[in-house]
């Protein structure tokens, strides 16, 4: 029975994809079953796994719509052990997501169920938003990771966030729990990053993983290399980063 | 009668606010009578200018209910010729916005029609999505601005941004044209950077504006400051390179 971590954050370009991409596929090399669960009409996924978007038959948006069952719209991705359900297809657009998540908050939860018992982890790649998409990816969840770039614009962007996540625990999903903040891009040579790390830890202490990931350019050219970092360039120091944190992650789950 | 200019682009973090808010500085230190119109739900405009977003009475989401005119949500920011209608007020939420902009994708272009009167220019931050939101926006401007970081994700999103630009043409607004396509975060020091460049000129050549912005650190600390970078240090690098945007697209404006 998965474990579904919802990664989310209403701030944009914080790193939720590159995180869904690099833990999913970290997970993966650790022997467990993966399904990464893109709800970001972007389509950012897809290419990480050098899958070519125009190939995609079915997305997220035709799940929900009842065209096809939730394991029909399943990619199994050239990676061993991770598999995709993209948000779009081609011929979908990103209004026939919002207004199923408008018409059903639970809806992506039904589909969650549906497709639990076939992996040991489900992740979720959210949208940059707090609206209908975000609230229906929190209901579906059992954690939440949110990714925080060490920057000032970030920083205070989590408290209507957690006001969202309270929201929906108490009318949707009292058992959602939060993963942890998961501090991005830093880059310990400026002031601003080391200031806004120590708020952190001050303001959100344990919530915060103790494993960070730096700024570098190993990061960014998953989509050139049609591989996430931990596998194209596994001693990276991203892809060591990102190998720590999803270490981080599986040793708090042993926890009782 | 004012120019309506959209900065769009359904990418997170590519520089959206900073952007409109330095635009908007830039052109009322030229004397021009400017209005912040915010869509995204993020409510970063605010902090740039000093104000505590706690203090909003009514936002957008009043204006778009019918609870008060638009002008009685307008604040005079502390600089001259700077005016901004936030998205939100402490009391609403994203949700109201996409519940108006789903039923109405019209409904923003009445209240901007409202405005112009009244101001040279009005530049609207968009949200990072291409969903109801961005598309109620793109129907009410006259042209779209899209900043664009110089880093592989944000160049391969262009597509379904200019699929959706045509869309909103074809079935709201025919007149809809574009700004330019504004390089951002530029590291000319990284072959990323340079590669995605050229990328950006050979593809879309005369709509690339010549100005671009560098990635550096004096563009991340206006909520801190409580200023856009073009008035707390317009002789910075990136202070000088919103100026230099802002000459650019007046320049432009006034060709036949
Ligand atoms: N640690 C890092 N170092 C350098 N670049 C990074 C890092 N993490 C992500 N990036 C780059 O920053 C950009 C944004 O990252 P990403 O797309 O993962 O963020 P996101 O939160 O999913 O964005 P969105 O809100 O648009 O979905 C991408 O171009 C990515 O390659
Ligand atoms: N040229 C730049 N150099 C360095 N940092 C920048 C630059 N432009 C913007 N930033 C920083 O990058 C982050 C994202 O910028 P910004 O909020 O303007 O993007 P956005 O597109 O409006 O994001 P969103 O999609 O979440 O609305 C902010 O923390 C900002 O301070
Ligand atoms: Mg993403
Ligand atoms: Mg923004």
């Amino acid at each position: 029975m998965a474990k579904v971590i919802a990664v989310v954050s209403q701030k944009g370009g914080v790193g939720k994809t590159t995180t869904a991409a690099n833990l999913g596929a970290a997970f993966a090399r650790e022997g467990q079953n993966v399904l990464l669960l893109e709800v970001d009409p972007q389509g950012a996924l897809a290419p990480c796994f050098g899958i070519d978007p125009t190939t995609i038959q079915h997305g997220l948006a035709s799940v929900l719509q009842d065209h096809i069952e939730p394991r029909a719209a399943v990619i199994e991705t050239s990676m061993a052990g991770v598999s995709l359900l993209p948000a779009l297809a081609p011929h979908e657009d990103e209004l026939e997501l919002e207004r199923c998540a408008s018409a059903h908050t639970m809806h992506l939860r039904e589909v969650v169920d549906a497709l639990v018992p076939h992996y040991d982890v489900v992740i979720v790649d959210a949208p940059p938003t707090l609206g209908f998409l975000a609230r229906m990816t929190l209901a579906a969840a059992d954690s939440y990771l949110v990714p925080v770039q060490a920057e000032q614009f970030a920083y205070r962007t989590l408290d209507r966030l957690i006001d969202t996540v309270e929201t929906i625990k108490k009318d949707f999903n009292p058992e959602l729990t939060c993963e942890g903040l998961l501090i991005t891009m830093v880059d310990l040579r400026t002031r601003m990053s080391v200031k806004v790390v120590n708020q952190l830890y001050e303001n959100f202490g344990d919530k915060v993983l103790m494993s960070m990931v730096p700024r570098t350019v190993t990061l960014q050219d998953m989509p050139v290399k049609g591989k996430p970092t931990v596998v194209h360039a596994a001693a990276s120091r991203g892809g060591k980063a990102y190998n720590d944190v999803a270490q981080e992650i599986m040793a708090n789950q042993q926890k009782p």
